[in-house]
């Protein structure tokens, strides 16, 4: 039997023009190493819901991507974080919604999964359940890159208005 | 947003999806990324899917369980469900990309945006990392 392993790092306005070859060539690389962080599960006959936290938890680190270190910021320039991780197997789901001191939100979805009653834990509550269950924390130092600070700054100054395809990376 | 998707040698299938959301949010806005059904969704009886794009219009149409709903019950291939649903998201408004693992090895990616950070690799060896729609 084989296996497959697919990646995103988010989809929008990516041109040649939009998107400098710096930052193409960092997201191009960043995503080789998350498949290869996958790949190493699936090639030892590893389970999937392991390949894609592993794979996922790369791109977090990572901060050419709009998630974990390097996510956009709210309004108030906070780095809030969701994530969620499904096993086909038997439909068990893990998810958080506006965690800000987690290291990588999709293991502390699994921990949802794995360790609580509930499919989807939000806010101050996730981030306590997160403590609780020993996940790597992070700090907004961490989170929070200048790049993030100066585009929400320009969005601000532009009259911060919400849109919907106002979308960084 | 970044997501994986994939299936393993014991035809199991798991998505996952994790996000910073979009520049500016208030108001505790949450997209479709953490909401099982919408933006992540995974079923040994369909695929496995994980989205990204305008959150908004892919919560609306609930996407991630609409293409597994269209595999398991009208028996749709993957690829087509994909292309439907995608479809469904821009005739509200939305924009974006999706990722599909199915249990049979399907691998397949769509995106209405210009680009989509993409990468994909399997057992036989194929590996693929793009950015640009014309890649």
């Amino acid at each position: 039997m084989s296996w497959t392993l697919i990646l995103h790092g988010g989809a929008g306005q990516m041109t040649r023009d939009t998107v400098s070859q710096a930052q193409a060539e960092g997201a191009r690389a960043a995503l080789g190493r998350a498949l290869d962080a996958g790949a190493a599960v699936l090639a030892a006959d590893g389970a999937a819901l392991d390949a894609v936290e592993a794979a996922v938890r790369v791109l977090e680190d990572d901060p050419h991507f709009n998630s974990g270190r390097g996510a956009a910021l709210t309004h108030a320039g906070v780095a809030e974080l969701d994530a969620a991780i499904m096993d086909g197997r038997n439909r068990n789901a893990g998810a958080v919604a506006g965690v800000t001191a987690t290291r990588n939100p999709v293991s502390l979805a699994r921990a949802v999964m794995a360790n609580s009653p509930h499919v989807l834990l939000s806010g101050a509550g996730a981030d306590a359940f997160s403590v609780e269950q020993g996940c790597e924390p992070a700090t907004q130092d961490w989170l929070v890159l200048p790049e993030r600070r100066a585009q929400l700054d320009e969005m601000l100054e532009g009259g911060g208005a919400f849109d919907v395809d106002m979308k960084y990376g | 947003t970044v997501g994986a998707v994939a299936c393993d040698v014991h035809g199991h299938v798991a998505a996952a999806t994790s996000t910073g959301g979009v520049t500016g949010k208030r108001w505790g806005r949450i997209g479709d990324s953490p909401l099982i059904g919408a933006g992540t969704y995974a079923d040994d009886r369909a695929g496995a899917v994980s989205c990204t794009g305008s959150g908004e219009f892919f919560i609306r149409a609930n996407v991630a369980h609409e293409i597994c709903a269209r595999v398991r019950l009208a028996g749709e291939t993957l690829e087509a469900a994909v292309e439907t649903v995608l479809a469904e998201v821009t005739a509200l408004g939305g924009t974006g990309g999706i990722i599909v693992a199915g249990p049979k090895g399907e691998a397949l990616w769509r995106f209405s945006t210009p680009g989509m950070y993409r990468a994909r690799l399997d057992s036989a060896g194929g590996r693929e990392v793009a950015v640009f729609g014309d890649e």
